[in-house]
């Protein structure tokens, strides 16, 4: 049972996945498991869904792990779904916005890549992809997404860590979610959680062209990093992707935005400037815990700014 | 697994945009030579890169020559993943 299961350590795909089963069964009046899809090494690719009833409902959707080496995303989403399950009934906001949307939380997006990392090399980043013809393996899934795509911060050369692939969404593993998303029609908001670097950011990645709700954006990516530094007083910065960090391409959030997604955020989690991609696991629930606290303030934004 | 015995991850300070495209430089080396953890992105923000073992004397050298202060973050990073896999090892003894 989900009892055993230590929230201060990192698991395995294999842990990850039957947590997740006895998660539901423990929980099946408010999570379900969804299969939207196999990775290229055929492995499935798995939702929860939150949901108090109705159907169609607006939606959040948040994902980690798209970038495999950055564990932590992972281990913060297992304690966010536990905290999610928890607060539902408790949490005035949590409980408002479950009476009003659903929630989708994609826990493992590369779980190829995740796989490897515990099996054969432990800072793999990509997904494990390959094509004839090309020797290196693996796709930056975070380049792979139509918006912007093959442009200025992504790579054309496949033994890159920012190859973008051959072409957009020729990846299952983004296939899978763009189809997702795009048949569900009512996602209001999209979170994506990387590490590390301690920044929240928004669109756009690919170019310096202010979004039109950048001003929102912005104010709403002030008041979620308020609210996470006042759990453990760690700072972030904030602000669009590519004036805060770099010009990237293919992201994530830039084809949610693109989509019609107007609340679509990028975290990237600590490290506080130590360890890297290797943050201990003793950091793993002050991480989530403050992680969620901005994830709240944004579920309960889009909440409130209904369109 | 691959081993990362001796590899470094260094801490870049980079003071302008030439100094930014010195560290892109290396991205661009085949075959590949450093791992960016950080990648370089403007002079307010740390360049960290993960160093093979083999790489070190040759990429320390390249920064130093160009005047690029760094630091070493990770000093050996297969200690940081032994640490790692025997804390895993421990929590599912004890998870059993």
């Amino acid at each position: 049972s989900t009892s055993s299961f230590s929230y201060s350590s990192y698991h395995t795909l294999e842990e990850i996945y039957t947590w997740i089963d006895n998660f539901v069964t423990e929980h099946s009046d408010i999570v379900s498991k969804l299969q939207i899809g196999h990775s290229f090494e055929n492995r499935s690719i798995l939702v929860l869904k939150f949901s108090t009833g109705g159907s169609r409902r607006p939606a959040i959707w948040i994902d980690s792990g798209i970038h495999s080496r950055e564990w932590i995303t992972h281990a913060t989403s297992v304690w966010i779904a536990k905290k999610i399950v928890s607060e539902y009934g408790k949490d005035r906001i949590v409980t408002d916005v479950l009476n009003a949307m659903d929630i989708f939380l994609e826990i493992v997006s590369n779980p190829d890549g995740f796989a490897y990392t515990h099996s054969m090399n432990r800072l793999w980043r990509k997904n494990k992809s390959t094509r004839p013809g090309i020797f290196c393996i693996g796709v930056d899934l975070n380049r792979n997404w139509k918006s912007g795509f093959g442009g200025n911060g992504s790579n054309n050369n496949p033994c890159s860590e920012t190859y973008h692939g051959p072409s957009p969404q020729s990846e299952p593993e983004v296939a899978a979610v763009v189809d997702f998303i795009m048949s569900h029609g009512n996602v209001k908001a999209l979170i994506s959680i990387h590490s590390y670097s301690q920044m929240l950011m928004y669109p756009y990645g690919h170019s310096l062209e202010p979004v039109s709700n950048q001003e929102e954006l912005y104010h709403l990516a002030k008041d979620a990093v308020q609210a996470l530094y006042e759990v453990h007083g760690i700072e972030y910065i904030y602000g669009s992707i590519s004036t805060t960090l770099y010009v990237a391409s293919g992201i994530t959030v830039d084809w949610a935005y693109d989509s019609g997604i107007k609340y679509s955020f990028s975290f990237e989690l600590r490290d506080t400037g130590r360890y890297g991609f290797l943050l201990p696991a003793a950091q793993i629930i002050p991480t989530a815990q403050e992680t969620w606290m901005a994830i709240r303030t944004i579920m309960e934004h889009t909440l409130h700014h209904p369109y | 697994q691959m081993n990362f015995t001796g590899d470094q991850v260094l801490r870049i300070l980079a003071k302008n945009e030439k100094q930014l495209s010195l560290l892109r430089d290396l991205e661009g080396l085949k075959p590949q030579k450093v791992d960016f953890w950080r990648g370089p992105a403007r002079p307010s923000l740390p360049v960290d890169m993960r160093v093979p073992f083999s790489e070190l004397k040759d990429i320390k050298a390249y920064l130093e020559s160009h005047g690029l202060a760094y630091n070493i973050m990770i000093k050996d990073i297969q200690v940081l993943l032994d640490e790692e896999r025997e804390a895993m090892a421990k929590s599912r003894r004890l998870e059993r």
